[in-house]
C-alpha cells in the first residue's frame, strides 16, 4: 500500500542522512501513482500534489524521526478535509414538501437511491412519495413501482406519453394535496452531453423548484468523472452527491473529482442493491479507501 | 495534442495526459511512454506526427492481438450468457444484439435469468416484445439456473438458432454472487455439450481501474469468450480495454453507442485507438 511504498522510497534514502526536497519528490510521485490508479481524475491529482508540496517539503517532515508517516498523515488530513467539510443531511424546505431531484448517468444507480432515500425517510418519520419522472426506459416506472411497494411508500406516475415536466409537476401538486412532506423525484439517466436531455432537466428543475438536485454517481466513474460532475453542475446547479455500489472494491477516486470541481458534498453512499443499504458518507474513511 | 509540434518533454506529457484522461491506466501508459521513446531514440524520429502515429499504431497492434468478431455456428444452436456488473448495461446490449441476429434471420430466443431486480423480466420482455421475440421466464425471486435451463431446453425444442441469456447485475467482489454466476454456466454446459458458445462481459466505458478487476474476476469464474463495451456514446473512452486485451487476451467484440436497438457496432481496432486521441 501507499504508507509502505512510501516507506520504501525513505529507507533507500535514510543512509544519507537528512531528507532533501528530491527524496519528498520520490514520495510524491507514490502519491501520484496511488491517486491515478484510484480514478481520481489526472487534473485535481497535478492541484492535489501541489497543494500538499509545499507542507510535504517543511522541516516537520525533513527532520521528523518518521518521515513516511508524517507524509501520509499529511495527505490523508488534505484528502479528508477536501472531501467532507460540508452540510451532508437534506436540505428541508422551510414549508412542505421538500422536494429532491435525482439524477445522473444511465446505470448510475438513481432509481434504487430514490428507493432507498424513500425508505431512508420514511424511517425517519417522514411521508416521502416516489415521482415516476423517467418515461423511456423500458419498465422504468415498473421498476419505481416495485422498489416504492418494497419501501413502503407510494409512487405517483402519468404512464409514458406524458412529459417528464409534466409528471413533475403533478406529482408535487399531488404531494401538496395529499399531505406528503417529501417528494422524490426520479429522472431518467441520460448523457451530460446531451442537450436535449439537459435541458429537460432544466425545464423540472424551472418547473418544480426543487429544494436539492442530487447527483448519483458510479463509485467505480473513471477520468470521466470530472466531465459529468461539471456539466451538471454548470446546468443545473447540483446541491449534492451520492456515491453508489460503493460495496464494491473500486477505490472511489471519483469522489475526489466530483467534489474538487463541483465543491458538493456528497451527502450518502450506496452500499448494496437492498433499499436499507444507504449510509451517510464519512470523508475520513474514503480518503484511507483512495489511498488504498 | 496537434501534429507539427518539435518533440519536446512538454509534448510527451500531453500524451501521457491524453492517454491517462482516457483511462488506460498510468501502468499501461509509462509502458506505452517508455516503448515511444525507445522507438524515437531508436528510429531517430523528429517529429510529432510521426510520434503519435506511432502510439496509435502500438495500441492498434495490442487490440489487434487480441480480436476475433463473434461467430455464431450455423445449423445448431448458439448459447450466449450475457454477465457484469449492475447498470452496465447487459439488458440493453441483449436487445441490441438480438435484433442484429433476427435481421440476420435468425430465429432468437431470450432466457430472463435475472430473476433478482425490480422489473429486471419486465425490461426483457419490453424489448422483446418490440422485436417479436420470445422470452423464457419465471416469477421474481426463482433460482436463475432453473430459468437458463428451461430456456434452454425451449431454444432445443424451438430449433432456435440462438438463446442469449441475460443475468443480474453483481459486483465481482460478492462470492456467493460468483458462485451463482458459476452455476447457471455449469448447468448450461451439462444440459448442451459445447454451450455456452459464448459468455460475454459488459463494460462500461465510464468504467476506471476497477474494470481489470471485473474482467479478472468474471474471467476466472466463466473463461470469458469476449467484451461489450457500451456508453461509448458519452465522453469517457473506455482505454482500460487496453490493459485488459494486452493482459487477460479477451477480445472485445461489440461497443455500444446509445439507447437505441442499433446502437451496436463490431469493434474496430484502428478507430477505437483514432478515438482515444479525439
Ligand atoms: N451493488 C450495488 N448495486 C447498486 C447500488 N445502487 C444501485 N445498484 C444497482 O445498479 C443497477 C442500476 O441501478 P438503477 O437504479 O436501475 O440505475 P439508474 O441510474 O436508475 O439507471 P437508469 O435509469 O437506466 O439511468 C441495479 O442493478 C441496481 O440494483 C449499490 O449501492 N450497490
Ligand atoms: N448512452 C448509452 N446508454 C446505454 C448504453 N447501453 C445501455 N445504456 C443505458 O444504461 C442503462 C442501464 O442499462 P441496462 O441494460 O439496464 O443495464 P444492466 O447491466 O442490464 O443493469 P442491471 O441488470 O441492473 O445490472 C439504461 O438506461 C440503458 O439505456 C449505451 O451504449 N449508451
Ligand atoms: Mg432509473
Ligand atoms: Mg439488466
Amino acid at each position: 500500500n501507499l504508507s509502505e511504498k512510501i516507506q520504501q522510497v525513505f529507507k533507500k534514502l535514510k543512509g544519507k542522512g537528512k531528507l532533501t526536497e528530491k527524496d519528498i519528490e520520490a514520495a510524491l510521485r507514490e502519491i501520484r501513482l496511488a491517486l491515478l490508479e484510484a480514478d481520481v481524475n489526472y487534473k485535481v491529482v497535478k492541484e492535489f500534489i501541489s497543494k500538499i508540496k509545499n507542507k510535504a517539503m517543511g522541516h516537520e517532515v525533513l527532520e521528523s524521526l518518521t518521515p513516511a508517516q508524517q507524509v501520509i498523515k499529511i495527505v490523508n488530513d488534505e484528502l479528508t478535509e477536501l472531501m467532507g467539510g460540508s452540510q451532508s443531511k437534506i436540505e428541508l424546505a422551510d414549508s412542505p414538501p421538500t422536494v429532491i431531484m435525482l439524477v445522473g448517468l444511465q446505470g448510475s444507480g438513481k432509481t434504487t437511491t430514490a428507493g432507498k432515500l424513500a425508505l431512508h425517510m420514511k424511517k425517519s418519520g417522514y411521508r416521502p412519495i416516489l415521482v415516476a419522472a423517467d418515461v423511456y426506459r423500458p419498465a422504468a416506472v415498473k421498476q419505481l413501482h416495485v422498489v416504492g411497494e418494497k419501501s413502503g411508500v407510494p409512487v405517483f406516475d402519468m404512464g409514458t406519453e406524458v412529459s417528464p415536466v409534466e409528471i413533475a409537476q403533478k406529482g408535487i401538486k399531488h404531494a401538496k394535496a395529499s399531505g406528503f412532506d417529501i417528494v422524490l423525484i426520479d429522472t431518467a439517466g441520460r448523457l451530460h452531453i446531451d442537450k436535449e436531455l439537459m435541458d429537460e432537466l432544466v425545464r423540472i428543475k424551472d418547473a418544480v423548484l426543487p429544494n436539492e438536485i442530487l447527483l448519483v454517481v458510479d463509485a467505480m466513474t473513471g477520468q470521466d468523472a470530472v466531465n459529468v460532475a461539471e456539466a451538471f453542475y454548470r446546468e443545473l446547479n447540483i446541491t449534492g452527491v451520492i456515491l453508489s455500489k460503493l460495496d464494491g472494491d473500486a477505490r472511489g477516486g471519483a469522489a475526489l473529482s466530483v467534489k474538487a470541481v463541483t465543491g458538493c458534498p456528497i451527502k450518502y453512499v450506496g452500499v448494496g442493491e437492498k433499499l436499507d443499504a444507504l449510509e451517510p458518507f464519512h470523508p475520513e474513511r474514503m480518503a484511507s479507501r483512495i489511498l488504498g | 495534442l496537434v501534429g507539427g509540434r518539435k518533440l519536446d518533454e512538454e509534448l510527451f506529457e500531453e500524451i501521457e495526459d491524453v492517454l491517462i484522461q482516457g483511462d488506460l491506466g498510468i501502468n499501461t501508459v509509462l509502458e506505452l511512454m517508455e516503448f515511444v521513446r525507445k522507438e524515437v531514440k531508436a528510429k531517430g524520429i523528429n517529429n510529432s506526427d510521426e510520434v503519435l502515429s506511432l502510439i496509435k499504431q502500438k495500441i492498434e497492434d495490442i487490440l489487434k492481438e487480441n480480436c476475433e468478431p463473434l461467430k455464431l455456428i450455423s445449423g445448431q444452436l448458439n448459447v450466449i450468457m450475457v454477465v457484469g456488473v449492475n447498470g452496465v448495461g447487459k439488458t440493453t446490449s441483449i436487445a441490441k444484439l438480438a435484433n442484429k441476429f433476427k435481421k440476420d434471420g435468425k430465429r432468437v430466443l431470450l432466457g430472463a435469468a435475472d430473476t433478482f431486480r425490480a422489473a429486471a423480466i419486465e425490461q426483457l420482455e419490453e424489448w422483446a416484445g418490440r422485436l417479436g421475440i420470445e422470452v423464457i421466464k419465471q416469477q421474481e425471486g426463482s433460482d436463475p439456473a432453473a430459468v437458463a435451463f428451461d430456456a434452454l431446453k425451449a431454444a432445443q425444442s424451438r430449433k432456435a438458432d440462438v438463446l442469449i441469456i441475460d443475468t443480474a447485475g453483481r459486483l465481482q467482489t460478492k462470492k456467493n454472487l460468483m458462485e451463482e454466476i458459476k452455476k447457471i454456466k455449469r448447468v448450461i454446459s451439462r444440459e448442451m455439450s459445447g454451450a455456452p458458445h459464448e459468455v460475454l462481459l459488459v463494460l462500461d466505458a465510464t468504467t476506471g481501474q476497477n474494470a481489470i478487476s471485473q474482467a479478472k474476476l468474471f474471467n476466472e469464474a466463466l473463461e470469458l469468450t469476449g467484451i461489450i463495451l457500451t456508453k461509448l456514446d458519452g465522453t469517457a473512452k473506455g482505454g482500460i480495454i487496453v490493459p485488459i486485451v494486452n493482459e487477460l487476451g479477451i477480445p472485445v467484440k461489440f461497443i455500444g453507442v446509445g439507447e437505441g436497438i442499433e446502437d451496436l457496432y463490431e469493434f474496430d481496432p484502428a478507430k477505437f485507438s483514432e478515438a482515444l486521441f479525439d
